[in-house]
Formats: C-alpha cells, structure tokens, sequence
C-alpha cells in the first residue's frame, strides 16, 4: 500500500541537521543533505534516478522505479502522488505539484523521468 | 513545536545487498 505523507512535509515544520542546526522544510537545500550524511557515521547519501512512473494500485497513487547509486539497483516505491522527493540541485518536487502545494504548502516541481533524487542507504551492512 | 529529524524526509532506498 502506498506510504501516507507524514506531517514534516508540511510548510513550516523544523527540521534538525546532523549538525544540530534547524532549518524549516522549505528551506532545505542540497547541500544540507550531503553535509548531514557526511557527519553520520550509520547514513549514506545515494544519488537515485527516476526510470519510471507508473499509475498505482489507487487512483492517488503512483509506482517509481528508480536506479539506486553507482551499482544503479532497481528499486520501486510507492506513493501518493503528492509526496514529494528532494532533487539534487533543483529541491522538493513530487508526481503532483499542486496537489502538494495545495494539502502542505509545499511548493515543489514535477517529478520527471530523470530526475536525481535525494536518498539514504546504509554506510555498510557488514 | 515538534523537531524532525533530517533523514525523515528522505526515502531509505536499499537495494539488496549481493555479495
């Protein structure tokens, strides 16, 4: 079943680095992200690109595939259309911009086949 | 005011782990 948007997306909600600084949701950028997991020692950022976006088992959802990291894993996830994802150099963009905007105030782009996403892997499971 | 942590608001994307 498709993941429900949990409340930090939400325009105006505190999120704490790695380094203890808070910044609001809106105001994140790229680098906020890459400093964080370089300072955690469990956290490692993953550059994932969006293959495809398919339509979901319900209408609000959606399936995306996405090429995850330098061995370009194939990895699927889905969401609710308005969830949005953090694109390297281009910030919050989700599958309904507007949907998004309109439930959290969350300005965000389209999310595009192509599109490099921010995202998490462990540093090593061994 | 709740604080959230910064890894919440990324997708944990793990591929399978083959080695």
């Amino acid at each position: 079943s498709p993941v429900a948007l949990p409340p930090f997306f939400m325009r105006g909600s505190i999120i704490q680095l790695a380094d203890g600084e808070l910044k609001r949701v809106e105001d994140l950028k790229t680098e906020d992200f890459i400093q964080s997991a370089e300072i955690s020692s469990e956290l490692k950022i993953d550059s994932s690109t969006v293959e495809r976006i398919d339509s979901g088992q319900s209408p609000n959802a959606v399936v995306i595939q996405f090429s995850v990291g330098e061995l370009k894993a194939q990895v699927c996830v889905e969401v609710l259309v308005e969830y949005p994802f953090f694109v390297f150099g281009q910030g919050w963009s989700s599958c309904c911009p507007d949907r998004t905007t309109q439930l959290f105030e969350l300005s965000c782009a389209k999310l595009c086949v192509g599109d490099v996403c921010v995202s998490l892997t462990l540093r090593s499971l061994r | 005011v709740p604080v959230f942590p910064w890894h919440s608001l990324v997708p944990f994307l793990a591929p399978t782990q083959s080695d």
